[in-house]
């Protein structure tokens, strides 16, 4: 099993659930995270001075998928969360050694 | 004849009648239902899914798909079923069982059309879904056995599974055919006799996921109770997966007990077109059966 | 060394964390997540009508644990989380290779 | 290649994206995440009374990072992270299988 990491613009997260959820998939944990990389931050005006504030909000989702459809859910990510624009963010794959439904107590592929 | 569709329509509308009366019970305990009901036995909706009145489930939707599936093919062909599965997963269906899920979504990426027997695969997700193949196979049992283990394999590969699939099929095609209760019941106890676990009585009073609490619950209200009205209310009132033993016990009672006995203060509560493809579906199924096409 | 990550229904925190502590676990990590799943979101009204929001706040807490004790943290959060509904959350364990305290540099298990 | 995980005290970020910059790491994700450990919530005044909140507010940074500069990341992350006193954090690493550029579909080390 792997645990799929997406890091993904904001505006991009109800197209990449759209995405998933066209190949079979619901099962997705999401977090508000910040940024930083080569897309620069934004300029926001505080008690009148400008200041770069300099992360980028970014959206970040964990889906847990068996080994069979890994490659099917990370062009899935990909396609749907590309603007082609600095930032877009990245995608990172990572063995999962064992999952635990934890209503049922379903392990393994079962749990997924 | 003219009975004999009658009675086809019941089974399927059964289904939709016990599935929209149950689903807003669905994990609750009989006693949380008493106090909150007394005894339910009018579709108001609610629900963990948050249900309108009279809205069906996963339970109802599957059994579209497969009848579609069957009407579409003008026959068996399990790649059409899958398809339709496939297109209602997509479609964001109110709720869609674990084992189900996984199983079409391997047919979506895979094109596998048989699950791998798994040990938890004995819920009640291809049993629930069954009256379609009991109308399209009427009349040769053969057909029955092989259409219910292909069709439940889709999703559910377990023997349990697959026992109870077959033995449904068999009350609802003895009952479509004029059989008596006794009769039924027979069919009942043959299944306890191969699998133990089965047995109903004494009634455990598990109504869960788990397809041999599921069936003790439906051959338990089914044999005791005297209308449609009575099957579906109390088995309703056992909580649990409600919407699914409802909608078991729905279609056999309809079989059994016919269209007239179905309430039409509960028929009237479903959606128009759920109601109306059922009703159209009923006829075509079985007018592609052994029973009417070799005779 | 392994990292045991759950996705736990927010409530059930602190029951958590007490069967942790049970099993001699302090150290953990816990951030508020988004859950996408079979639980239903809740409804809100919006200019008169009624939606359903998608997602249910769910707390991810994150474990990192010697190997032999990995399989009585996973069955300690197991029982704690459940309440047998669904949206219960699931359990992950990953492999992890190096493990740094950084107050005292300590590395591997001593860093546990 | 690899994911380095690192919980900082807060305070500290600016300091570890410094000395990652120093060794040419530019893209970082971080949240904000509750710490439970050794070291003691602090006490709040709410309403009147006393109590004990009883986690950390800690910052979460995930950098993926090539096998060879793994080393010279978590030492970089370890120094400039450290205050000598309870609750400085922790750093894991763990393997990454597969690394995606969304912008750009890049694959592998090219996608660092
Ligand atoms: N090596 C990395 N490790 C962890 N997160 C990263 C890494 N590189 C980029 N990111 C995340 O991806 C986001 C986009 O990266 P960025 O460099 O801005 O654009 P791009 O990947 O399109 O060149 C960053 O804001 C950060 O959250
Ligand atoms: N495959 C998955 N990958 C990542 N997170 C998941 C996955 N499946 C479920 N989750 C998380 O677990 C939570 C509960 O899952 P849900 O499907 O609602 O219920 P249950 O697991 O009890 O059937 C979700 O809200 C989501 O945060
Ligand atoms: N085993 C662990 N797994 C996950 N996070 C941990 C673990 N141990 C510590 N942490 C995180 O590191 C923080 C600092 O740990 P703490 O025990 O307070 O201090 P120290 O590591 O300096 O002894 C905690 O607040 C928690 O967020
Ligand atoms: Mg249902
Ligand atoms: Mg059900």
């Amino acid at each position: 099993m792997k645990k799929v990491e997406a890091i993904i613009k904001p505006f991009k997260l109800d197209e990449v659930k759209e995405a998933l959820n066209e190949i079979g998939i619901q099962g997705i944990t999401v977090c508000e995270v910040k940024g930083f990389g080569r897309q620069k931050g934004h300029t926001e005006l505080y008690r009148g001075a400008e200041y770069v504030v300099d992360f980028i909000p970014k959206i970040k989702m964990e889906i847990i998928v068996s080994d069979e459809i890994v490659s099917k859910v990370v062009d899935a990510i990909e396609q749907a969360a590309k603007t082609g624009r600095i930032g877009d963010g990245k995608i990172f794959v990572t063995s999962v050694e064992e999952v635990v439904r934890i209503r049922t107590g379903e392990r393994g592929e079962d749990a997924l | 004849h003219d009975d004999l569709t009658a009675r086809c329509r019941a089974v399927l509308l059964g289904v939709a009648v016990g599935d929209a009366l149950g689903a807003p019970m669905e994990f609750m305990t009989s006693g949380e239902i008493a106090a909150k009901y007394g005894r339910l036995n009018e579709m108001v909706g609610g629900g963990w899914l948050r249900l309108k009145p009279g809205q069906v489930t996963d339970d109802t939707e599957m059994t579209l798909c497969l009848a579609r599936g069957i009407v579409t093919a003008g026959g068996w062909d399990l790649r059409t079923i899958a398809h339709e599965f496939a297109v209602w997963l997509r479609s964001k269906p109110i709720d869609v069982g674990d084992t189900c899920r996984r199983g079409i979504r391997n047919f979506m990426l895979k094109g596998e059309t048989e699950s791998p027997p798994n040990q938890w695969d004995a819920g009640n997700g291809a049993l629930m879904r069954m009256t379609p193949l009991a109308l399209y196979t009427l009349g040769d049992k053969e057909l029955l056995q092989k259409c219910s283990i292909e069709h439940g394999h889709l999703t559910h590969n377990h023997p349990l599974s697959d026992a109870a699939c077959i033995c449904y099929g068999r009350m609802i095609q003895m009952a479509l055919l004029g059989a008596e209760k006794s009769r039924l019941r027979r069919e009942a106890d043959r299944l306890a006799a191969e699998y133990p676990s089965f047995r109903f009585d004494p009634y455990p009073g598990l109504a869960t996921g788990y397809v041999v609490d599921t069936l003790q619950t439906v051959f338990h209200y089914f044999f005791r109770s005297r209308s449609f009205e009575e099957c579906v209310t109390s088995t309703v009132n056992q909580g649990g997966d409600a919407d699914t033993t409802g909608a078991i016990i729905g279609g056999v009672a309809g079989a059994y007990y016919g269209l007239e006995e179905i309430p039409r203060r509960w028929l009237k509560k479903l959606d128009r077109g759920c109601v109306t493809e059922l009703e159209s579906l009923a006829p075509k199924l079985v007018s592609l059966s052994p029973q009417l096409t070799q005779s």
